[in-house]
This record gives C-alpha cells, sequence and structure tokens, in this order.
C-alpha cells in the first residue's frame, strides 16, 4: 500500500497556531 | 484562562480499578454508521478491560519520538508495540512536531504542560482512572504516579454529565481571535475521545470526517459516549489527524489528501493511544515468574501477587523468627524448622541450631549466641571454672559480704560454711581460718591470753636452758678433773660413815667410780 505523505490539509486546531498564547 | 497551575490541586476525576467484572471481555471493537442530524458518520468505538495492563501512550515512531520531535504515521508507531486497536492521540505542533501537554508512557515522564490546563486522561500506578485537570504537581507526584497520562482539549465528560462548557471557561476561550476555540467546538470533523465506563474498562471513540464537511461536533460526540454508558472522557485530536488502526492496519477514512489528492493519506501524528492484550504489570514480574497470557505465574512456593512481588511463607509467617525468602524461612539464630517454630534444643545453638553448645556444670545455654549462663559458684566462658574465694553467684559476680572479708558459699554467697559439703568448701575452711585479716584477729586474742602464759613459758625454757648449761658445764669440769687426778698419783680421802654396813648413794657412785676408775 503506497501511502506517502498526507497534506496536512485538514487541520482542526483549537487555538490559533500563529501567536504562542501567553499566559494569564 | 491559560494560567499555569503549578501547584495545589486542580478538578479531576479518579475512578478506582475495578476487579475484572463479569461480562467485561477483555477488548471490544464495534464499528458503526450513525446520523447525527441527518449526517451519516462512521466510527468506531472500542473496550478494553482492565486498562492499566492493557492500555499504552506510546511515543511517536518509539520511545524517545517526543524529545527529537518526531511525527510518524499509527501504523509506524504501533507497528513494534503489539497493539490490536490504536488511535492517534494528543496534539502536536504541526510546524515542529513538539509533543504538547503532559505524556507519560509506560511510567517514564516524556513530557510536561508546565500547569497548562488542558483536559487529562492518564493511568495511575494502582490502576486508578484520573480524568480532567491536573497542576504540574499532581502530574509530577511520585505517591501513585501516573504510568501513562496524555493531555487533550475540552473535558467532555465528566462523571457522567457533558462538561464541554465548563471546559471551555476553563481552557483558554479568551485567546480566540478568530473565535476559534468555540468553532473548534462546535464545527463537525473527523473527531477521537478516550475515557471510561461505568465498569473501569477503557473507551476509544474514533469518527471519520473531514472539517467543516464532515463528521460530527464535539457536542454530537459527548452525547454518543453518553450514550454508551461513558463517564468520563477527553477530546483529542481530530480533522486530518484521526486514525484508527486495527491490528496494525489503517481502519479509518484519514481527511488529508495524498500528494496525490485522488487519494487520502493517514498523517503522521505525535503520541498514539493503544490497546493491546493484557501485559503483565511488570512485564518481567518482577522476575520471579513468567507472564502468561497478561497474567505472572509465579515460580517457587513463596513468591505471589499479580506481579510476583511479594514473598508468604504462609500463616505463621515464619513464627516471627525467622525471614520469609524465595527459598522458604530463613530462621534467626536459635530458631529452626520450616516455619522457624522450634528453638534449639538445650545442646546446640546458632543457625538452623548446627552448633554444639559448650557449657558445663549446668549452665544454660543460649540458643542464638551459645554463651553460657553459669549456675551459681560456676564462671568462665563454659562455666568450668569455680567462684574464687571472696565472690559467689553465677558467674561469680558478687563478693561475698562476710564480716571479716571471709569467704562465703561460692553458690549462696553464705557465710556460714557448714552448709557446703564438698572438698573444696572444707578447703576454703582452711583458708578461710588462714586469712590474714582473720590471723590477725585471732593474734590478737591470742597475745591476749597467752601474754602471762608465753612470759611464763619463756621463764621456764629459760630456766631450764640455764639448769642444762650448768649441768653440763659441771659434768664436763668433773670429768677433766677425775682424769687429772689418776694422772699424777694422788689419792683423796673419805672417812667412813656407820651406815649399818650400807653405803650412802654418793658413797655408792663414788664406789662405782672407784670401780669403774679401778677398771681403768
Amino acid at each position: 500500500f503506497s501511502r506517502g505523505a498526507s497534506l496536512d490539509d485538514d487541520l482542526l486546531l483549537p487555538y490559533p497556531s500563529l501567536r504562542a498564547r501567553s499566559a494569564r | 484562562d491559560c494560567a499555569r497551575v503549578r501547584v495545589g490541586g486542580r478538578e479531576h476525576e479518579s475512578w478506582q480499578p475495578s476487579p475484572a467484572t463479569p461480562g467485561a471481555r477483555g477488548l471490544s471493537v464495534r464499528t458503526f454508521v450513525s446520523h447525527f442530524a441527518g449526517r451519516a458518520v462512521t466510527g468506531h468505538l472500542t473496550r478494553a478491560a482492565e486498562p492499566l495492563r492493557s492500555f499504552s501512550v506510546l511515543e511517536p515512531g518509539g520511545p524517545g519520538g517526543c524529545a527529537s520531535r518526531r511525527r510518524a504515521t499509527v501504523e509506524e508507531t504501533v507497528r513494534e508495540a503489539g497493539c490490536s486497536v490504536a488511535q492517534n492521540g494528543g496534539f502536536f505542533r504541526m510546524d515542529t512536531g513538539e509533543c504538547l501537554g503532559n505524556v507519560v508512557s509506560a511510567g517514564r515522564r516524556v513530557s510536561s504542560a508546565g500547569g497548562l490546563q488542558n483536559a487529562q486522561f492518564g493511568i495511575r500506578r494502582d490502576g486508578t482512572l484520573v480524568t480532567g485537570y491536573l497542576s504540574e504537581e499532581e502530574v509530577l507526584s511520585t505517591e501513585n504516579p501516573f504510568v501513562e497520562l496524555l493531555s487533550g482539549v475540552v473535558w467532555l465528560i465528566r462523571n457522567g454529565s457533558i462538561y464541554i462548557n465548563e471546559s471551555q471557561a476553563a481552557e483558554c476561550e479568551e485567546t480566540q481571535e478568530t473565535g476559534s476555540f468555540s468553532k473548534f467546538v462546535n464545527v463537525i470533523s473527523a473527531r477521537t475521545a478516550v475515557g471510561h465506563d461505568r465498569k473501569g474498562q477503557l473507551v476509544l471513540f474514533h469518527a471519520d470526517g473531514q472539517t467543516e464537511q464532515r463528521g460530527i461536533n464535539l457536542w454530537e460526540m459527548a452525547e454518543f459516549l453518553l450514550k454508551q454508558d461513558v463517564v468520563n472522557a477527553i477530546n483529542l485530536d481530530g480533522g486530518g489527524s484521526a486514525t484508527f488502526v486495527l491490528n496494525g492496519t489503517l481502519a479509518s477514512y484519514p481527511s488529508d489528501h495524498c500528494q496525490d489528492n485522488m487519494w487520502r493519506c493517514p498523517r503522521s501524528v505525535s503520541t498514539v493511544v493503544c490497546v493491546h492484550k493484557p501485559r503483565c504489570q511488570p512485564p518481567d514480574c518482577s522476575g520471579h515468574g513468567t507472564c502468561v497470557e497478561g497474567r505472572c505465574q509465579c515460580t517457587g512456593h513463596f513468591w505471589w501477587g499479580a506481579a510476583c512481588d511479594k514473598l508468604d511463607c504462609g500463616p505463621s509467617n515464619c513464627s516471627q523468627h525467622g525471614l520469609c525468602t524465595e527459598t522458604g524461612c530463613r530462621c534467626e539464630a536459635g530458631w529452626t524448622g520450616s516455619n522457624c517454630s522450634e528453638a534449639c534444643s538445650n545442646g546446640s545453638f546458632g543457625e538452623d541450631c548446627a552448633r554444639k553448645c559448650q557449657c558445663q556444670n549446668g549452665a544454660t545455654c543460649d540458643p542464638a549466641q551459645g554463651t553460657c549462663t553459669c549456675p551459681p559458684g560456676f564462671t568462665g566462658d563454659s562455666c568450668v571454672q569455680e567462684c574464687p574465694l571472696g565472690w559467689y553467684g553465677p558467674g561469680c559476680q558478687k563478693p561475698c559480704e562476710c564480716e571479716h572479708q571471709c569467704p562465703c558459699n561460692p553458690q549462696t554467697g553464705n557465710c556460714n560454711l557448714t552448709q557446703t559439703p564438698t572438698l573444696n568448701s572444707i578447703l576454703s575452711q582452711v583458708k578461710q581460718c588462714l586469712q590474714p585479716s582473720e590471723v590477725t584477729l585471732q593474734t590478737r586474742e591470742f597475745s591476749l591470753l597467752t601474754g602471762t602464759a608465753w612470759l611464763a613459758l619463756t621463764l621456764v625454757l629459760v630456766f631450764l636452758l640455764l639448769t642444762s648449761m650448768g649441768v653440763n658445764v659441771s659434768l664436763l669440769l668433773g670429768a677433766r678433773a677425775e682424769r687429772s687426778r689418776h694422772l699424777d698419783g694422788s689419792y683423796v680421802y673419805h672417812p667412813l660413815q656407820e651406815m649399818n654396813g650400807e653405803l650412802s648413794a654418793t658413797e655408792k657412785e663414788q664406789q662405782g667410780d672407784a670401780c669403774s676408775s679401778f677398771k681403768d
């Protein structure tokens, strides 16, 4: 079964990954 | 609220392990196609009894995967692990592959969330299932530590009730610029979850889907799990990460596209949750048994317990006189027998009573050390020596307390010695009299009494001595004169006395002498 890497294109993220959250 | 909680306790549910309940089979995997709001959704529900022995959290690609920020497909990770059922586990950074949240795998602390408050699911060493929020201190606690632990996002069900709203309040909802957290909760997608049911069985949930197109949201998943008698559960990674592997083979429909977007490919993810045949805990049965179908069969007669880590020498427990070892009771010195209940006979001592006592004269022998407790009147290592004068008692430890320091009865200390019939005592009587302190006393008495007597005796002896000397001198002089007279012809005249014819004594004597002289 040749698989190959997925495109990681179905992202379900709870937090925006662009900015590290600042702890309050 | 995203605050890090380092110390103290946080809200969580602990479910005590239950003994294997009848009816709870080892592993069951069910496949469903259910309709949620008119949408058909496929997926799997897995139940596993004794999660402590059948559930594991695996690092991506094997041990060390988190540290090296490795990503691997679930199939790759479980290839060596022997999982019957496996799903993707916790969240990770897409760009770096860093494992996010707490990860404890096979008792090894792999990574720490540093107290960040997200939903946790883990198993402690005694099998307690823990679901909810934990401070860093609780994660790192060594008292009944976690042996398996991973972090999700959103505590779906708490104690049989949906807990999603409370989770949103507890888990960083203010950080949404785009409201992503509430969207995360409400969007339909592929989903996975882990929890447990009322029987203490581990429950894994997987639903196929694709974000915003197919699948279910967190509310629908929670409702489904409630209906399956799940009492605690947390949400794990979803979307393209959602993967279900059965006996090492992909058994789900990933939503990520392959290079050729005609096809779908499983994503390389981070940690994996794995259900396997029950393993022995620890796997090597503490080195005292063999693992057969997940049960330790202990070697020898004395190892017992699920982990073969307890020793049992029977109800008597070596009679408190020995140590239970894997070969049985090892008795303390002075005791013997299979359960150390027999004291050494009075002739032997030591371990297994293997050594012979040397005590004499009826001395008692210590069964442990072999030391002799001497009877009164005797001392020495073997109680062979009798007490020296002036001492008495067992081991001759006590000084006599008689008057004038007189020796006493070595056995009783009694100063009246008649009571001691033995030859030694008679000798000791005699010795006792000659003791200087005693004689001094007698001499003094003696001088009192014989002072005059001595004087008289001395005088008499002196008188006798002088008399004897006088007589001897006279005799000596007489003889000499007699001899000289005989030699120069001179005579001595003695007048005659009327004796009626009998000589007087002196004359007789003279006559005798005259005869003897004449004889000469």
